[in-house]
């Protein structure tokens, strides 16, 4: 996260290849599913062996024994319609729920998210020197209009995006936070609203920031975890 | 040139968890060769744990995972190494080196134990290195029977226990493409180099790059439709050979007719067994079984499920489309690109209106090209959505349909046993956009995102 600082976001988790390497982030939407975006695997049939998720704890390499983390293989992978961009990854065993490791809830299907809404983003990626890149980072920023952001993207930004707005300073997801959470409040609940995707350049000041529209794809992630 | 590695079989993510603590020699920051090695030369070490997250650590075992008192567990930070004599169910050569847990023996005798001289008196004794355990199977002596026991019956002294050899173990059909077995050495008896190695032999065939090939240790497999399974010798001086693996006795299962093509072909036309027998351009083509104007590998009898009949096109080497050695000598190989793709391989020129509710076409593939389960049979996916439950739906043979509104299209259950659906290969009909998202008026959450946000000066 570039502009970020440290923080605590419970429900995103860190992907992690057979290396124990850190590559992505993700979202618990419950006990035995995170969903991510496609652009963080090669294929939607990769074997997944090896993968994993790891949860409860702020660091990005923690030490090993370290009572709260919880490190669950990935067991399979189920890409979203086509142009949404996300997978849903199922994890070998339940997630355990405790103050450090909680799900996100899922926003009413086909809800758009009111313009000033506060959210953040949440990962373990780049900092682009704006941060310790050894924890988890955080960064707030309020919701934007398709409408005001197409004004900054040329009508680039469609129906199943949406957009938060932009920083002088530069505020934004970066490499390896991909797949990870945009949260928005509502009262006392956090919703995954957006899923952060890659963008030409990081937190580059000026610039709003894009995210894949969840609610546009909660049927099918309903559908997905039904079957 | 021989890595010591070649004694185990690597089990990638998995860790055998140790039920005795004090029974692990750790060996911390060594390298994987370096651990392969000590545990080899270690009378006590069957198996190592490589954890190579956070640190390197090198953990010998005294047992192998196929034990009752084993657990073998995930673990993305490890990879698990058992020596290959302890979890062989196969011999090679007379097995002086089996240490299986067979204790039986080819006529149905339990053995005797080996620490006991009832009913049979004998020399042998157990100790820590000839691996005369309990009442297993093995071959102290050298024995051309292969590993043998003395019986519990007092009537026969001893008897073989005929553990197969391994190159019998598991035959195969064709040209052994889905060899799978663990023979590890060549028609020479050389020991094969692993393919995760690059060492005495530079390769392409590294293991992560072809996941369907199982390209595992150093086992004899066949990557490249050779005609038979074969490795990288540890030879420096011999690159590769073939393996002497034993050919089934019976013919191949033929696949069911549904499978072959005849008149147009599909994928990239392995099933074809059409009788077109001219390359694009009209040159004839030369028959399989001659070696003239053109030597080849491919003769018929070794490639015996490949179709490779008269002078007709085939793909017997995964080429993109069937194709043939020509019967000009100056042009070896053309493809028959004559032939045509089948109908329902050619992408849909079809498309569907809204979110395809009322979508009656007749695609039948996903999008990734998979063919749809039909929507009346349960196999390989249990259909909760059948034509029972959704009549008005039209869900008919494997046609692509949208029971139940998805807003993202026409989809079916798939005959891919790992997916359930898919959407399909199906565009929406142009000019319509994706339908209009409505705001709701009220915003109501089942299940609740909370976190327990601490107080700045808490905190401090």
């Amino acid at each position: 996260i570039v502009g970020g600082t440290p923080g605590n976001s419970p429900w995103t988790v860190s992907l992690r290849d057979r290396k124990g390497k850190h590559f992505c982030g993700g979202s618990l939407v419950n006990s035995k599913w995170v969903i991510s975006t496609k652009q963080c695997f090669s294929s939607c049939y990769v074997d997944l062996t090896g993968y994993a998720a790891v949860m409860g704890t702020v660091y990005r390499e923690p030490k090993e024994g370290e009572p709260s983390t919880q490190s669950i293989a990935l067991n399979k992978i189920v890409c979203g319609p086509s142009e949404s961009h996300l997978v849903l990854l199922q994890l070998e065993t339940p997630a355990e729920f405790n103050d450090r490791v909680a799900q996100i809830c899922l926003p009413p299907e086909r809800y758009i998210v009111p313009e000033g809404t506060s959210c953040e983003i949440a990962g373990w990626g780049e900092t682009k020197g704006t941060g310790d890149e050894t924890v988890l980072n955080v960064a707030q920023m309020q919701v934007q209009s398709n409408s005001e952001c197409n004004k900054y993207f040329k009508g680039r930004v469609k129906q199943n995006e949406m957009c938060t707005t932009s920083f002088f300073g530069g505020v934004g997801a970066c490499e390896k936070d991909y797949g990870g959470p945009l949260a928005c409040q509502n009262s006392d609940c956090w919703v995954l609203e957006g899923v952060i995707i890659p963008m030409r350049r990081c937190g580059h000041p000026g610039q709003p920031n894009i995210f894949i529209r969840v609610s546009m794809y909660v049927d099918w992630i309903k559908k997905v975890m039904e079957m | 040139h021989r890595s010591a590695l070649n004694d185990f079989q690597r089990s990638e993510g998995r860790e055998l968890v140790p039920w005795k603590a004090d029974r692990v020699n750790i060996l911390p920051g060594i390298s994987l060769e370096e651990c392969a090695k000590r545990c080899s030369e270690s009378l006590d070490c069957r198996a190592f744990n490589y954890v190579f997250r956070p640190s390197l650590i090198c953990k010998h075992l005294p047992w192998v995972g196929n034990t009752e008192i084993a657990e073998v567990k995930r673990n993305v930070n490890c990879d698990l190494y058992e020596m290959k004599v302890y979890i062989r169910k196969c011999i090679i050569g007379n097995g002086e080196d089996y240490r299986g847990h067979v204790s039986k023996t080819k006529t149905g005798r339990t053995c005797q134990q080996w620490w006991s001289k009832f009913p049979h008196d004998h020399k042998y004794t157990p100790s820590s290195t000839n691996g005369l355990e309990l009442n297993y199977c093995r071959n102290p002596d050298g024995d051309n029977i292969g590993p043998w026991c003395y019986t519990t019956d007092p009537e026969r002294r001893y008897e073989s226990c005929n553990i197969p050899q391994c190159k019998d173990e598991v035959c195969i059909t064709c040209n052994g493409e889905d060899y799978r077995g663990q023979v590890d050495r060549t028609v020479s008896g050389k020991e094969c180099q692993r393919w995760d190695q690059q060492n005495p032999h530079q390769h392409i065939y590294q293991p992560e790059k072809y996941p369907d090939k199982s390209l595992d240790d150093n086992y004899c497999r066949n990557p490249d439709a050779s005609p038979m399974p074969w490795c990288y010798t540890t030879d420096p001086d011999v690159e590769r050979e073939s393996c002497d693996i034993r050919k089934c006795s019976e013919a191949p299962k033929r696949r069911s007719r549904s499978g072959y093509t005849t008149n147009c072909f599909r994928g990239r036309g392995e099933d074809y067994r059409g009788k077109v027998n001219e390359t694009t351009s009209g040159i004839p083509c030369q028959r399989w079984d001659a070696q003239a104007p053109h030597e080849h590998p491919f003769y018929p009898h070794i490639y015996e499920c490949k179709g490779l009949e008269e002078n007709y096109c085939r793909n017997p080497d995964g080429s993109e489309a069937p194709w043939c050695f020509t019967s000009r000598a100056q042009m070896r190989t053309a493809l028959c690109l004559q032939i045509k793709r089948c109908a329902d391989d050619i992408e849909a020129e079809d498309c569907y209106n809204g979110n395809g509710k009322n979508y009656r076409g007749a695609v039948r593939k996903t999008r990734k090209g998979i063919l749809c389960q039909n929507w009346s049979v349960n196999t390989p996916h249990k259909t909760k959505i059948n034509p029972r439950t959704h009549p008005e739906a039209n869900l008919t043979e494997n046609y692509c349909r949208n029971p139940d509104g998805d807003l993202h299209g026409p989809w079916c259950y798939t005959t891919d046993p790992k997916t359930e659906f898919d959407y399909c290969a199906i565009k929406q009909c142009a000019g319509e956009g994706p339908p209009i998202i409505m705001p709701p008026e009220g915003v109501v959450f089942d299940e609740c995102g909370k976190r327990d946000d601490r107080k700045l000066k808490k905190l401090r």
